[in-house]
This record gives C-alpha cells, sequence and structure tokens, in this order.
C-alpha cells in the first residue's frame, strides 16, 4: 500500500511545489514509485514540466467537478517510476467550483484510495491557505511535511499550523501524523538561520528534518527548463540535499 | 474620497503582505491617513505588529460573518495616521466560514462605502489565491498592486492574474485599474533579476513600477520587532525603496 504524504503550509512561498517535485523525484531516482497530485488551483506541478493548458487533457478540476476518474487525469511526462496528476483549474470561476466541490473532506481520500496499491508514494501538493482542499489532503494523508522558511511569517504560522493539522485529523482522518517540518531556503551566510534553526531543533525536537534545504539558485532556476533540480544539474547542494531528504524520509519509513 | 488599493496575487510569498505594511507607512510618513485592512485568512497584518488573539476586538471575520460595523475593527497600533483591520481567523472553522460569507462578492465594497472619506488610502492585503476574498478585494477596489518576484512561478502567475483581474473588473467592478506591478526581492547580483526585469519591461511597459524593491533582510526582520522597515532602520535600501514607491504612487495621483 502506498503511503500518502501531503506537503502542506497555510504560509506561502515557502517550497511546497519546489518540495513536493523534488523529493517525489528523488524517491523516483531511489526506485519507489511516484505520483504527485496538483492540489493546488494554481498549477505550478504542471508548471514545473512547462505543461501548457493544451498537453493537459485532465485534471483534479474535472476528478472533482467532472466526476471523472483520477485514472484518466495521469499525466506521463518522460521521467521513470514518476507521473503527475495537474490540478487543471482554467480561471478564478473553475477555482471557487472546485474549493466548493471539496466541501465533501473525504473526496479525495476516496478518490485515491483505489489507486494506492500502484505507487509507493503518492505526494500532495497542498495551495497556501486552510481551505476545503488543503483540508481533504490532510484528510487523506498518512502523514503531512510541513515546510517552513527562516522567516517571522513562516515561524509564527507554523504553531497555527501544526493546532489545525491536529483539529483535521481528529474529525476525518486519525492516522495522520506529522513526517518533519522542513527548514527551506537556509542561508548559512545568515546568523538569523542559524539562531531559528536552533530555536526549533529544541522545541519541535524529532519533528524536525535534520535535512535542511539550503537556498540554491539551481533550485529556483530548474522549472524555467522544465526539470527537477536533480535532473537540471545533479552537483548542485540543491539536488543533493533533497536526496539526501528523500533517504531520510525512506530511513524513518524502515524504523 | 479615499482611493481603495488592493495587493493582490494568486502566487505565494512574493511580498503581498511587506507591500501593504510598508507602502501604507509610507503613505503615512508623506501624511497621507492610511487604513490597512487584512483581507487574508493567516492574519499576518496584526502578527506584522506583534499583536496577538487578545489585543483583537473583531476584525474582518466579525464584520463579514457577524456582521459588526467595520469601523468596531478598526484597530489603533500607535502610529499616527495609520490604522488596521485586523483578520481575526482564529482555526480552519473560521476560514471556510469567512470564505463562505463573502460569496456575495460586493460585500466588502458595501462595507467600505460609508468610511471613504476617512482615509486618503485603504490598502488591502489579499490571500495567495483567486478565492471569493480576493474578488471581493477586487470588487471594491479602484485599482490593483501585483507584486512579483523575478522567479519562475511567480511570473507564470502574473498572466493568468492579470486575465482574472480583468474578469473580475468586467463582473463586479468596471472602474478597477492597474496601479502596477512592483518588482520584489529584486536581487541585483543575480543576472537572472536584471535579464526578468529587462523583458518585464518591455511588455508591460508603463504598467511596472520604475522602483523595484530589492531582496533586504532588515525587510524581513522588522515584523520580528512589531515594526514596519521605515520604523526598524530609515536607512535601510528596503526602507528607502518603500518611500520611493509612495513618492511613485503619489506622483500617479497627481497627473
Ligand atoms: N531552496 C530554495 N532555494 C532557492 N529558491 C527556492 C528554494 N525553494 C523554493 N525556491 C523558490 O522560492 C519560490 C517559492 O517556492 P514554491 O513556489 O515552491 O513555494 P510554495 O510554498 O509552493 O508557494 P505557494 O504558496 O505559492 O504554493 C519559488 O520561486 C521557488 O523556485
Ligand atoms: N524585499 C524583501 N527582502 C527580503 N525579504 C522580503 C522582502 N519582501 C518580503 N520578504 C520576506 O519574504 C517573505 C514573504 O513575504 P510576504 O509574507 O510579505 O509575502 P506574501 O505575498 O504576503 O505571502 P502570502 O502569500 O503567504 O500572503 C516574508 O518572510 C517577508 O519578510
Ligand atoms: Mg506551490
Ligand atoms: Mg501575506
Amino acid at each position: 500500500m502506498g503511503k500518502i504524504i501531503a506537503i502542506a503550509s497555510q504560509k506561502g512561498g515557502v517550497g511546497k511545489t519546489t518540495t513536493a517535485i523534488n523529493l517525489g523525484v528523488s524517491l523516483a531516482i531511489f526506485q519507489k514509485r511516484i505520483l504527485v497530485i496538483d492540489m493546488d488551483p494554481q498549477g505550478s506541478i504542471a508548471e514545473s514540466f512547462l505543461l501548457n493548458e493544451f498537453d493537459i487533457r485532465y485534471g483534479m478540476f474535472d476528478v472533482f467537478v467532472k466526476k471523472i476518474p483520477l485514472a484518466s487525469a495521469v499525466t506521463d511526462i518522460g521521467l521513470e517510476n514518476f507521473e503527475i496528476v495537474p490540478s487543471n483549474v482554467r480561471n478564478e470561476e473553475d477555482e471557487v467550483e472546485l474549493y466548493t466541490s471539496a466541501f465533501h473532506i473525504k473526496l479525495l481520500r476516496n478518490v485515491i484510495a483505489p489507486y494506492r496499491d500502484l505507487y509507493d508514494y503518492i505526494i500532495l501538493d497542498c495551495p497556501p491557505n486552510l481551505g476545503t482542499l488543503t483540508m481533504n489532503s490532510l484528510a487523506a494523508a498518512q502523514s503531512v511535511i510541513i515546510p517552513v522558511q527562516c522567516e517571522f511569517y513562516s515561524l509564527k504560522s507554523l504553531g497555527k499550523f501544526l493546532k489545525s493539522v491536529s483539529n483535521i485529523g481528529s474529525k476525518f482522518n486519525s492516522e495522520i501524523q506529522i513526517e518533519g517540518v522542513l527548514l527551506t531556503m537556509f542561508d548559512k551566510r545568515l546568523k538569523k538561520s542559524h539562531e531559528i534553526a536552533e530555536e526549533m531543533s529544541k522545541s519541535l525536537k524529532n519533528l524536525i528534518f535534520n535535512t535542511k534545504i539550503p537556498r540554491n539558485s539551481k533550485i529556483s532556476e530548474a522549472p524555467s527548463f522544465g526539470k527537477p533540480v536533480a535532473l537540471f544539474d545533479i552537483n548542485s547542494i540543491g539536488a543533493i540535499s533533497y536526496l539526501h531528504l528523500a533517504e531520510e524520509v525512506l530511513r524513518k519509513e524502515n524504523k
């Protein structure tokens, strides 16, 4: 049975999409069968592989609103062991329709259930809010990875978000765990980054991943070439840090 | 009659809250009477002044869902010419309730109308999505400022967002204009930043602000002291760039 991991945070721009793609591809490099589902109407997952609206037949909009089977929305992007389901939200009307269809909080859990055996990991890229699409993702997932920047607003939102995960868990999905809190865009030149990392390891203990993702321009440039960072520049500290993260996730699994 | 400006973008983490606060305070420094309304359930506006749930009596949740008058939610934070309305969303249930109450897309426009003469500018900090709260903001505003990072995902989302602004405008608010596209976290050491800025000036012409906001650690540190950057370090390039932005907005006004 494949494990479903949500990548979620209410705070915007903290590296949710970047982590969904690059952790996913790193796990695929370690021969795990991966499906990344874009639960964010922004549609950044498809953009990361330079897919535009004409390349996409179906997405989560069609699965949730038009009730087409998930299998028809699975898109092969030419990477071994790695497939995606785009969001396929074309405008603000689609967006409101998608959020409304997701009032049925267990919709995603039911939609994914028949496909769990086809993959080792199903990764959910969440939108930057606590709306019905994030609730659907937390109701479907076995665990959640929470990317956090070493910045004031992102740290402030962590406490509130951990509370929401436990609220949504107790109401809709008692098995959800915290896979880990992931420090992203870590800048080792800034004293502030080290101070914050220190403080978080003390307060969160084993909830925080040992792997920190450094701020690395190769990570932010890779999507403009339609590639995950591992295929854009395998020697970059960005690619190596996501491979380390994948190892850390796999090690936890085997415990 | 005060001018209502929305600070909006579907992309997360591009500097919407930072711009709402620091442009607002810079305009207040130029003796304009300012109200900043937090339309984002994350509640970053109140956090920027270290206000917590116990400091806040009412917010936009109470105005939209409990129908209390906007005046009761206006919060004085001790800065001359500058007041805020927090969001006051306590959990994910409040968030869904707030988004649902905003299905009445002209709610904000009606709520603000009696107070427009009390301020020179009313600034709306929007959430990172195209949901009903952003639609409410675009339906109420005379103009919109769109912060953009010089990064792939942020640039990709600009085209889609400009289309949505014109869709929402034609349906709910024919007077809305683009106040400008604002480049944020501009890193002049990166070749990519200059290339992107060059490309955008060509394609967007006079839609793009001359002022670019540089990546500046004083900007991201200021909120942890509960201060806008101008009061945290007036000599920083961050504070100076937002003062320049305020001048540019005022110059456009006087044309
Ligand atoms: N480690 C990193 N180093 C440098 N840039 C990064 C890194 N991680 C992410 N970025 C860049 O930061 C920006 C935000 O990342 P991303 O879009 O993945 O965040 P997100 O949380 O998915 O945003 P949203 O809330 O809009 O969905 C992107 O432009 C991305 O390329
Ligand atoms: N010019 C800048 N230089 C350095 N850091 C910045 C700058 N502008 C914003 N930041 C930091 O980047 C992060 C994102 O900014 P901010 O929270 O204002 O964006 P946002 O668009 O409001 O995010 P959200 O989509 O979550 O509402 C914050 O930690 C902020 O302090
Ligand atoms: Mg994303
Ligand atoms: Mg914000």
